[in-house]
């Protein structure tokens, strides 16, 4: 008895999970259109930048490249590897199929 | 007993589903919030200088950021039609898309961390569709994972 | 070209979400210590 009013608790919890999933998956939809629309809203493309000192002031007094790429391009970085010098190799690959890529070296120096 | 069992892993397995969507819908408010935000700055910095920012001091969304050490030394090989690049580092580098640079700066209001002032919550309300208010408070409280 | 498919992180500008940046912050930093 005690094994099947369990099972009807289940049942009962699992049907709120699912209602609760559904509006979670309409409510993260709408968000996505809605920054969509921003995204290609003429006004708000025109005041979405950041300044170069908004950035440096992001990363201390770090080096910094910022890449502007179009939507599709691929960065890929492999796994480093001990060179043969002894050190570590690191890299980051980008490439783009429809349009040329721009990268951009900010450092407040 | 063995339909229990199942049930009770069927509803772990949603419980988990659900809490990853959680924090995706969480990290979609926080862009857009952000977002908003830096649309409005920029507005009325504009305004207040009644005339844009010079176009070589300033980066366009969509971006990311590559950040190392500034004594790493970076060896760049770029395709002709720059289409491609290579970059070497003799060092650890990091990489961030744009809207952790929003964060950064403070766009968000500190509300990915739960630090949020109630002015700053109000006006974090204010950027999303009344349906998700009760999500931005629940960041402000420190709710966010 | 020579590293196998699994020997390499791939992101996708416009395509792939922030987590996926994080893990390969992630492997650089294990790869580092």
């Amino acid at each position: 008895q005690e094994v099947l009013e369990q099972v009807e608790v289940l049942k009962a919890n699992i049907a709120e999970l699912e209602t609760q999933e559904k509006e979670l998956d309409m409510q993260k939809a709408c968000l996505q259109q809605s920054i969509k629309h921003l995204n290609e809203d003429p006004s708000g493309c025109r005041y979405s930048y950041v300044t170069h000192e908004d950035i440096c002031d992001a990363f201390g007094g770090d080096t910094l490249l910022a890449v502007m790429a179009p939507s599709g391009t691929q960065l890929e970085v492999p796994v480093p590897e001990m060179g043969q010098n002894g050190q570590k190799k690191y890299q980051v690959n980008l490439r783009s199929h429809v349009a040329p890529i721009q990268v951009m070296l900010i450092n407040r120096e | 007993a063995q339909e229990c069992r199942e049930l009770e892993t069927e509803r772990l397995r949603r419980l988990e589903r659900i809490k990853q969507k959680q924090a995706q819908l969480q990290e979609l408010i926080l862009q857009q919030i952000a977002f908003k935000n830096l649309v409005q700055r920029n507005r009325q910095l504009e305004e207040k200088n009644n005339r844009p920012p010079p176009p070589n001091t300033i980066i366009h969304l969509p971006f990311i950021i590559v950040n190392t050490s500034k004594n790493t030394i970076i060896d760049c090989s770029i395709s002709n039609d720059k289409f491609e690049y290579l970059f070497n580092f003799d060092n650890l580098f990091e990489i961030h898309d744009d809207v952790e640079v929003l964060k950064r700066m403070g766009l968000a209001f500190g509300l990915e961390s739960g630090r949020c002032t109630q002015e700053q919550l109000k006006i974090a309300r204010s950027f999303v569709p009344k349906a998700l208010q009760p999500y931005v408070t629940e960041m402000a409280q420190g709710a966010i994972n | 070209s020579s590293l196998t498919p699994s020997a390499t992180y791939t992101y996708k500008f416009t395509g792939s979400p922030s987590k996926e940046l994080n893990d390969i912050n992630q492997m650089i930093r294990q790869s580092g210590v």
